[in-house]
């Protein structure tokens, strides 16, 4: 391009502008990602009657999606297809956001209203994986 | 709401509490107050929550503090269910996700007939069941006894029980009282086991399956020291302060917030909506070319 251009062209971008321009492909800085939260029940004041387990993690997902999530995050194709909407065409749709896709179940002790005690197992208390949607 | 129909049908998940509490829950789990239907269907453990603070509302009856021996055993139970971190254990029969433990009523105190030693002891046992709702299946059910203390610690004992079921048939003036009746041995080493469980299953099996919410047994059992296989004759009977039983519960419960063991591939599983790129044409997994399948087998040997 400098070879192209006449010497009274203005001088080449500084380098700098360069890592400006290849930070729109990079990942986000915080990019979507799944984060602890040590949870007790204690906190909730629920510990009177959830016996076990004392401590609880749920885990969150947060953070950017990347605007081509591709394999990363499993996400569909409908997923670029929403990006680029919201990007070109309509800001009022939302980008694609940042979820669990995957969970495990948690087992608890509970004392119940009649005085008896429950041991239960609930599906989806612990989100193992996050996407984009 | 096809499955909130009230009563014991009541789905795990229920409606939006009344406002008041939904406002009290949102507050106490810091839930935006504005999303009032963010309350509805929350799952049953938070049922139980809005429950109490129900209670605590329009100042229902207090919560019934369990027996500290039925904290113990769950407690036990717990830990060998479920890894520290909380996750379900697998490898276990039967499969359960759900174990009730319920204590004789309190208010009809079993009754006791004073008997002199080695006559036989009657316990009147009533249990509400009401907790245990319809989409919970039962898979087995177990009578849980523990020892007073006071109980002389010997080799061994043997009791010879005999558990008779009192159904109060409404409907037949005839017979007011259907029994089935069980009868059992214990024997057991007093030192080595705390609990002793009579599996019931059998026994209990068509009351849960009719929806009988409120059971009445009638425990006549004698003891004696010692095995009666060696000892002959009853020499030696024991007045055995036998703790009225609990009543354990081993069920699967097929509601959608509970945790399916047939799921345990879906932690492994990826979401339903996850686009797996595809290698190559789709081949159906019985039809599939065969020089493809092959070529693409070799390949993926590669």
């Amino acid at each position: 391009q400098r070879r192209n251009e006449s010497p009274k062209a203005a001088p080449a971008t500084p380098p700098h502008d360069l890592s400006e321009y290849f930070k729109q492909f990079a990942f986000p800085q915080n990019e979507c990602e799944l984060h602890d939260f040590r949870l007790s029940f204690s906190q909730l004041r629920w510990d009177r009657w959830i016996i076990a387990p004392h401590r609880y993690s749920p885990r969150f997902c947060r953070g950017d999606c990347p605007r081509v999530p591709g394999q990363r995050y499993g996400s569909p194709v409908h997923t670029v297809v929403q990006s680029i909407i919201s990007e070109r065409l309509d800001p009022a749709v939302p980008r694609p956001a940042c979820v669990p896709a995957e969970y495990r179940p948690l087992s608890v002790l509970t004392v119940e209203p009649d005085g008896s005690v429950a041991y239960k197992e609930y599906e989806d208390m612990i989100a193992t994986k996050c996407t984009c949607r | 709401n096809s499955k909130g129909q009230g009563g014991s049908e009541k789905a795990p998940g229920f409606l939006a509490a009344p406002e008041d509490a939904a406002s009290e829950l949102g507050a106490l789990l810091q839930l935006p107050k504005e999303g009032g239907q963010g309350h509805a269907f929350v799952p049953h453990l938070l049922e139980v929550l809005a429950e109490r603070i129900l209670r605590g509302l329009d100042g229902g009856a207090p919560w019934l503090q369990p027996d500290s021996r039925a904290i113990r055993y769950m407690k036990r139970l717990y830990r060998m269910s479920a890894t520290k971190e909380g996750f379900p254990r697998a490898h276990r029969s039967p499969l359960y996700n759900t174990v009730r433990l319920f204590s004789p009523c309190r208010e009809c105190e079993p009754r006791r007939r004073d008997l002199g030693e080695g006559d036989v002891h009657s316990v009147d046992l009533r249990f509400n069941l009401e907790r245990v709702t319809a989409l919970e299946h039962l898979l087995k059910s177990v009578l849980l006894y523990s020892f007073d203390t006071a109980v002389p610690i010997s080799s061994s004992i043997t009791c010879i029980c005999h558990l008779s079921l009192k159904e109060h048939d409404f409907s037949s003036q005839v017979c007011p009282n259907i029994s089935h009746s069980l009868a059992f041995s214990l024997h057991f080493d007093v030192r080595k086991r705390k609990w002793v469980e009579i599996d019931v299953t059998s026994f209990l099996q068509p009351l849960i399956a009719m929806n009988r919410r409120n059971t009445h047994m009638v425990l006549n059992f004698t003891c004696v020291m010692g095995d009666p296989q060696q000892s002959t004759k009853l020499d030696n009977p024991v007045n055995v302060a036998l703790v009225p039983p609990s009543l354990l519960l081993y069920l699967n419960d097929t509601s959608e917030d509970a945790y399916h063991w047939g799921n345990s591939l879906r932690h492994g599983r990826k979401s339903p909506a996850r686009a797996r790129p595809r290698s190559g044409p789709l081949v159906h997994p019985t039809k599939g070319d065969k020089g493809k399948r092959n070529s693409q087998g070799k390949r993926a040997s590669r």
